[in-house]
């Protein structure tokens, strides 16, 4: 059993989500923000066998679009990066993905 | 050390997690939504000694119940299944547990 | 890979979490709270590589303070030992940090 949590883009949690549960995935999720933009974006967690591992990271990939987004002054840029000069623009991933291991899985 | 992460119904997250802490162990919670009938639930976040899981397992079993509960027209059934004629309703478990292994925990 | 959950207290929270953006780390939010105080608090996911562990923790624990806080009356004290004659505080540490094993880790 692996545990997949996902970090995706709000605009596109929905329609991942709901492609996982129509192919028959189990979802929760769980509205986070990212440390960076300090904008909204979503934690979706996917607890599946371990062969499906692929096919979860598959269907979330065909979802999950990469975007531009602007970088509010308020970003932590460190070291004094405020300098309108600067690019103001991020790329921000369709998904950040990380599998875990579960060691015992219980459903009462 | 584990960290157990436990999705309940929301009528199940206080007392679960005061049943928990009363027997010193320490909680997280976590408001999240289940991404089939798209409800708001509660993950519980415990992390505990490796002899522990059990215990914590068995108090979460008692304190979470089983139920049935309606399914949205908004639930993402898939392949054009939202005839009315299909059941309307679906077991909602009283927990879905998930035990990983902690390498390392720091208390700052 | 490692993913490092972090929960800290609210008022550490935007500190920390801009001082490891700072120093090149990426961190995701979640607003969570306390199963015994019954307070809101913070969680911190950092997913970053094994080598990188040690720094994280030493930025967070550069942050992140101990506080003394008050105990509510709705506190799960458990027993009975909701008695006034108890100690009305508690410690709340600056951080409790769970280090996972990350065995795949995929950026779309
Ligand atoms: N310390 C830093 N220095 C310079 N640029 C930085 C940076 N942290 C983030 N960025 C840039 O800003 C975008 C948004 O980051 P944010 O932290 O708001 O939102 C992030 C964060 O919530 C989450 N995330 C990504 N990688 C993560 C990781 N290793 N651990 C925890 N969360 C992660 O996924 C969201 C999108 O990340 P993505 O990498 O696609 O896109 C990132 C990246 O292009
Ligand atoms: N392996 C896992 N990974 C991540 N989260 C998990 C999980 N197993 C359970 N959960 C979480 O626990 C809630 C209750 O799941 P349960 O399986 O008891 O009860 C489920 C199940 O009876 C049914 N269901 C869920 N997903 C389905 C799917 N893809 N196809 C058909 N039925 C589904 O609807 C009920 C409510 O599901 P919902 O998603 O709203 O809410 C789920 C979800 O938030
Ligand atoms: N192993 C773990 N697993 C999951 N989450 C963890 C954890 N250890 C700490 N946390 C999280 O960090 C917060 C601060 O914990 P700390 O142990 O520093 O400070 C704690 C501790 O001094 C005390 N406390 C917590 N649970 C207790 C219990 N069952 N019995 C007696 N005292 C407790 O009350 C303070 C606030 O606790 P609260 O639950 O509101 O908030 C906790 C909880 O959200």
């Amino acid at each position: 059993m692996k545990l997949i949590l996902a970090i995706v883009n709000n605009d596109d949690s929905a329609i991942a989500a709901s492609a996982l549960t129509e192919a028959g995935y189990f979802v929760t999720k769980l509205s986070t923000t990212g440390g960076f933009l300090m904008v909204g974006n979503t934690t979706l967690l996917i607890g599946t066998e371990d062969a499906e591992t692929d096919n979860v990271i598959d269907i979330l990939s065909r979802y999950c679009k990469t975007r531009k987004q602007a970088v509010p002054s308020t970003a932590a840029f460190g070291n004094g990066l405020s300098n309108e000069s600067l690019a103001p623009e991020v790329t921000v991933g369709g998904a950040a993905i990380f599998v875990m291991n579960v060691e015992k899985n219980v459903k009462i």
